[in-house]
């Protein structure tokens, strides 16, 4: 546990008057090595000890506390402060139907917090319409269409041949039928493959989703930076959906995701039924990764 | 690694950080680093230390290969138990593994053994159908065991040679998902002492640490006798896979890299070595 881990660095504190860079220094690979673990991304990691460090060096010891007590907190304000605010906050389009593009690579989650998204927002008094726009996956529109019906919401179900085509049909269903926000449930897809990140970009580009929000698992290891900035260099998401926190993965990716792209994470999936949903807890998240 | 370079504390902090970004771990990368340099004072500089490192690594997952014997090959049908957490590629591989095995000219049964989520049971249909594979299923929501039991009585009657099994995707931590997990392989105990021949836990190549702890949970509920390794068209490097193999014993079988049919191919250790330094 990490405050342990650091109590031993630190043990050779008491007595001095300032946190020296040596030790810093020394507590900060054990730190390292906790965030590896917890699979943050090896050069995130290593840019946000040398934030710590540059916070820590110099700090007089507080007596009440023990040294390691006090890294500790800086570490986790630190962290905090990089994992950013607790806003949910929906973006809203200024002409309706305000439409939510959900995206991500294959299994991270996107049908299920499609659904979720769906009846969030119908308790909240709206009138969602969910789009069965993955049309590349066995059986990916019949799942959407039965957690669909479990929550009681609309879904737009089309025969076209492309993804953009089904999108379009789904806003004039919309507008004809009065339903606001559009939730777009895509395949998922590989951040390399140029011609289906080009359909996202073509989804983008005719309807101009209000959001656009990247679906990630949350025990994803090291590659969650080359997902998040390839699909941020190419949409500019405004979120990012964190999945299966119902485990006991550490979450380090949020951390690399928040450093890569600046964008907020806004809700997190904690299980497989559609009430499992939550707003994303920074510090929680922090306490999470931290162990 | 230009070729002519020496094992020296640079390089080693290199070949660190090439593992330890491509999930390898701690543990497992400072492993392998001290049987590279045990390696390298046996070769004397030889061989080149990627190269070097490359057989560090195949070796360390043929330790895994060597250890396993294949379970009673002649006794038909051969059941393969497939399982995992959510989203891991389980429901394609095995849509992958029936043409695998149909190619052979085997006769392949699946049962729809997910009875929980929303249109698996549709979605495992379109790979039956896909590979011209009869499937045995009941309704969303009936006994998980109960169906896996009928599509093996189904199989014994009709003389398939392979009875491929999707389960639900479940996360370890879910101790009643897990227990029903057990409950299933005692229920094809009780047909047959052997089954299941194989039980297959499919990783995402994307998963980081909690793929070790996923793996060790999963095998004390049901012994796993195989690793699948899935979405390695990616960029993810599937390193946990080291951990896994390495603490578990138990070796790699297929990796899947692709969504479609033809996409599955028989793990080699020495690609994935590659596939892991470049
Ligand atoms: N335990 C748990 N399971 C989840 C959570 N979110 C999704 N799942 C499960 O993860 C699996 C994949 O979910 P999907 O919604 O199909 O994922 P997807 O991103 O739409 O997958 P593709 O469309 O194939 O890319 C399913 O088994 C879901 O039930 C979560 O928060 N917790
Ligand atoms: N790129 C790529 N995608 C894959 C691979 N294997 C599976 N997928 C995709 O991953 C997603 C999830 O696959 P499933 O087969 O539904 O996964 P699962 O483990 O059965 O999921 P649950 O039953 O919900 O737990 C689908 O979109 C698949 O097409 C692979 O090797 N490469
Ligand atoms: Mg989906
Ligand atoms: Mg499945």
């Amino acid at each position: 546990e990490l405050t342990q881990k650091l109590d031993k660095v630190f043990r050779r504190l008491r007595g001095m008057g300032i946190l020296s860079e040596t030790n810093i220094h020394n507590a900060l690979r054990d730190v390292r090595r906790v965030l590896l673990e917890s699979d943050v991304n090896l050069k995130v990691a290593r840019d946000f000890l040398a934030r710590v460090q540059e916070r820590a060096v110099g700090q007089e010891v507080i007596g009440s506390v023990s040294p390691a007590q006090q890294v500790i907190k800086i570490i986790f304000d630190e962290m905090v402060e990089l994992l950013g605010g607790e806003s949910a906050r929906l973006l809203v389009s200024p002409r309706p139907p305000t439409v939510y593009m959900v995206v991500g690579l294959q299994g991270s989650g996107k049908t299920t917090f499609c659904a979720k998204l769906g009846l969030h927002l119908k308790t909240k008094g709206r009138r969602p319409l969910l789009v069965a726009a993955d049309l590349q996956r066995p059986a990916a529109q019949e799942q959407l269409e039965i957690l669909a019906e479990s929550i009681g919401v609309t879904v737009f179900r089309e025969k076209a041949n492309r993804a953009p085509d089904a999108c379009e049909a789904a806003m004039d269903y919309a507008r004809r039928n009065s339903l606001d926000p559009v939730i777009i449930d895509t395949a998922g897809r590989l951040h390399i493959d140029q011609v289906l990140m080009a359909e996202l970009e073509e989804i983008q580009q005719r309807l101009s989703p209000a959001e656009i929000l990247f679906v990630a698992d949350s025990m994803t290891g090291q590659d969650a930076v080359n997902s998040a900035k390839a699909f941020y260099d190419k949409l500019q998401f405004s979120g990012a959906i964190l999945t299966k926190l119902d485990g006991d993965a550490r979450g380090g990716a949020a951390l690399s995701i928040r450093a890569v792209t600046q964008q907020p994470i806004k809700f997190i999936s904690t299980g497989e039924k559609l009430d499992a949903l939550e707003v994303f807890h920074p510090s929680r998240m922090a306490s999470r990764i931290l162990g | 690694f230009k070729p002519g370079r020496k094992i020296d504390d640079e390089l080693l902090a290199e070949l660190e950080e090439v593992l330890l970004s491509s999930d390898v771990g701690w543990e497992t990368t400072d492993e392998l680093l001290s049987r590279l340099k045990d390696a390298a004072k046996e070769d004397r500089g030889k061989t080149e230390p990627e190269e070097l490192m490359r057989q560090v690594i195949a070796s360390l997952l043929g330790e895994a290969e060597a250890a396993t014997e294949p379970a009673d090959n002649n006794e038909k049908p051969r059941v393969i138990l497939v399982v995992g957490v959510n989203g891991t590629g389980k429901t394609t591989t095995i849509g992958k593994l029936a043409h695998y095995y149909r190619q052979q000219n085997k006769n392949v049964m699946l049962v729809a053994g997910d009875t929980f989520r929303a249109a698996a049971i549709e979605q495992l249909k379109i790979w039956a159908e896909r590979t011209g594979c009869q499937m045995v299923s009941s309704m969303h929501g009936a006994d998980a065991a109960a169906v896996v039991y009928d599509g093996f009585e189904s199989a014994i009657n009709r003389g398939m040679d392979y009875l491929i099994a999707d389960t639900a995707g479940r996360l370890h931590t879910k101790s009643n998902l897990m227990k029903e997990l057990e409950k299933v392989a005692r229920v094809l105990k009780k047909k047959r002492e052997t089954a299941p021949h194989e039980v297959l836990l499919v990783l995402d190549a994307t998963t980081g640490q909690n793929g070790l702890v996923q793996a060790k949970e999963f095998t004390r509920a049901i012994p796993i006798t195989g690793l699948v390794l899935t979405k390695i068209d990616g960029t993810a490097k599937g390193g946990i896979l080291l951990s896994i193999s390495r603490t578990l014993n138990v070796p790699v079988k297929f990796v899947g890299f692709g969504e479609g049919l033809d996409d599955l191919a028989v793990f080699d250790a020495d690609t994935f070595a590659a596939g892991l330094l470049g």
